[in-house]
């Protein structure tokens, strides 16, 4: 099954 | 001091719609350039970018940079009782916890205001990279909708995938799958209801429905909607709000493991 991806893991904080 | 006057203000209220199933909390943050908000859902899967130029608005004064934490289901009653024609003005004052909505009626018999409690949120802001999308298609904003939502009823997840023939939105589910091809197509009277696909390359990435019927909420704020499609990349899904700025929904794919 495919996971569910994180916006955290490709735009990061500033 | 901040002083903000749109006349239409029924856009407020679309803009309120297309975001409170996605986020109950966020700041909105006034500058010069404008009335904006980024936020995420809470499990982090996806974000919203609002903005709302100052030029849109036929009066706009923010004397400094200010961040109102909202709950967007508080502001969004708030607003639902301004007329659909009313003019909406939002007000706050240096160091006080209440931002203020006055709504006018078009010919000024009637003016009412309702002061709202601000929160303080602690949010991130993500930084979001200009990146080179390998695929972005235009389409009518309620042809969009239409697919998400038919899709949703057969499975969970949509694949999307842009090659030379078309744009294709596949699912599958329980009961069985279902394919849709939607052909370029510049050859329509009305140019909101081509579909035009600008490729590079073929991309394919699968996405949840849940969220991509979320952001369908924003289809009244435009007859187009602009999908940007890059692999290793969140999903970018546009809407353009005439003449003020635009909203847009960043989704993260899902990952084979």
């Amino acid at each position: 099954d495919a996971k569910q991806g994180n916006i955290l893991s490709f735009f990061k904080k500033i | 001091m901040l002083e903000l006057r749109l006349v239409q203000g029924s856009l407020l209220k679309k803009v309120l719609d297309a975001m409170r199933e996605l986020v109950n909390d966020a700041n909105f943050d006034c500058s010069a350039t404008g009335f904006s908000l980024q936020a995420m859902d809470s499990s982090h899967v996806a974000l919203v970018a609002l903005l709302l130029r100052s030029e849109g608005f036929e009066h706009y004064r923010c004397d400094r940079n200010l961040s109102m934490g909202m709950n967007l289901n508080n502001m969004s009653k708030m607003l639902r009782c301004a007329g659909n024609d009313d003019i909406i003005t939002i007000k706050a004052d240096d160091g006080t916890d209440s931002v203020t909505f006055m709504f006018e009626s078009p010919n000024q018999d009637k003016i009412a205001d309702f002061e709202m409690k601000l929160m303080d949120i602690d949010s991130e802001h993500l930084g979001i990279p200009d990146a080179e999308y390998q695929a972005i298609v235009r389409m009518p904003s309620s042809e969009f909708a239409r697919i998400c939502k038919d899709l949703s009823s057969i499975g969970d997840t949509v694949v999307i995938s842009v090659t030379k023939e078309g744009v294709k939105f596949s699912t599958a589910g329980d009961i069985g799958t279902a394919n849709i091809v939607c052909r370029q197509n510049k050859t329509v009277d009305k140019p909101e209801e081509a579909t035009i696909i600008e490729m590079q390359e073929p991309v394919s990435l699968t996405f949840a429905l849940r969220y991509l019927n979320s952001f369908t909420k924003a289809t009244p704020l435009s007859d187009t909607v602009t999908i940007s499609l890059s692999s290793e990349l969140p999903v970018v899904v546009e809407y353009k709000i005439a003449e003020m700025g635009y909203i847009r929904y960043y989704l993260a794919p899902k990952i084979e493991e």
